[in-house]
């Protein structure tokens, strides 16, 4: 799964999400991804983009939710993500998700062992990681 | 005016293991993704324009799973999904089921642009890609050795396996010797087995 989120200088943010899906899946079978509020999500506030356990991430309706906490519990970015993460995910539940808001920021936050991850912001900020 | 941010992913979920050279490999690839999005920031393309160029990108390289290097379901075809979403007016397009779309997010996109829907699945969503003429490929186009590797031993391990990739036996060092290694279970199968996305 590969995902981008971006927030550019008039403050409009966007999502996209691109995947195969699960290696030996059923055929039919319906991921994450492309499911709104769900794996991809972006509003005027902010942007996220999900990868890991597609059902997982479909039942927590990960993406929207970010979305959620920041404009009912006026959660900040990196709050909302990291909250998401730890509340949302049911038992077992292995995901990772990419975000920015509309003021510039960028958060991540993930359960796995490592994600595959690339950020960088206006004010020179620029991080390329993959493990913790 | 406000300011510019962005981030992008290549799949969760990583063999602790993984070998140096394919960290490396997926750096090499993240960082050319990003300064290609922010290069396109400063010429003041749009958000929406930005993600759809950027995972593009992510879709045309066999690394990471998507598009090009998509992983294989249990028949051992490709069946991709893709979305994109415009935040200012919360339009969306998706697809799902693709297997001769070269880039499925950009289909996506003209699911969002130029249908009456938000989602187009399977033959409705081939069929709109024809009429749409966007780029379409054989099928053996996606289909690479590594995703027939990871196939194969995920049916050896009966195992439905998220964004990683399955070393072929004896490929990676990660395999023999996370073997000797009490494995952490991941999807039913040893962590050891896996190698990353």
């Amino acid at each position: 799964t590969v995902g981008c989120v971006v927030v550019d200088i008039e403050g409009r943010c966007a999502a996209a999400t691109s995947t195969g899906g699960l290696i030996n899946k059923m055929v039919g079978r319906i991921g994450d991804s492309p499911i709104i509020g769900s794996g991809t999500y972006a509003c005027k506030l902010c942007a996220i983009s999900c990868t890991g356990e597609g059902e997982s991430i479909l039942r927590g309706t990960l993406a929207r939710d970010v979305a959620a906490v920041m404009e009912y519990k006026g959660l900040k970015l990196q709050e909302a993500v990291d909250f998401v993460i730890k509340e949302r995910l049911d038992d077992g539940g292995k995901a990772g998700l990419i975000a920015v808001s509309n003021l510039g920021e960028v958060a991540f936050g993930f359960n796995t062992n490592g994600m595959f991850r690339a950020t960088a912001t206006q004010d020179g900020f620029m991080e390329i990681a993959v493990w913790e | 005016m406000g300011k510019w941010a962005i981030a992008l992913h290549g799949g969760a979920g990583l063999d602790p293991h993984l070998p140096l050279h394919r960290q490396e490999e997926a750096k090499n690839l993240l960082a050319h993704c990003l300064n290609l999005g922010i290069s396109a920031l400063r010429s003041n393309l749009s958000a929406l324009d930005v993600v759809e160029l950027v995972v593009r990108e992510l879709e045309t390289d066999p690394l990471f799973n998507s598009g090009r290097g998509a992983v294989l379901t249990e028949k051992g075809t490709v069946e991709m999904e893709a979305s994109i979403m415009d935040g200012p007016k919360r339009r969306f397009g998706a697809v799902s089921g693709l297997s001769t779309v070269k880039n499925p997010v950009s289909l996506a996109r003209l699911v969002m642009d130029k249908s009456p829907h938000s989602y187009l699945a399977f033959s409705g969503a081939e069929e709109f890609a024809q009429q749409q003429g966007v780029e379409m490929m054989e099928k053996e186009y996606f289909i690479t050795q590594d995703n027939v590797g990871m196939l194969k031993q995920a049916k050896e391990a009966k195992a439905i396996l998220f964004d990683y990739r399955i070393p072929t036996t004896g490929l990676d060092s990660c395999g023999a010797e996370a073997e000797n290694e009490n494995p952490m279970m991941m999807n039913g199968v040893p962590l050891s087995v896996y190698a990353a996305e």
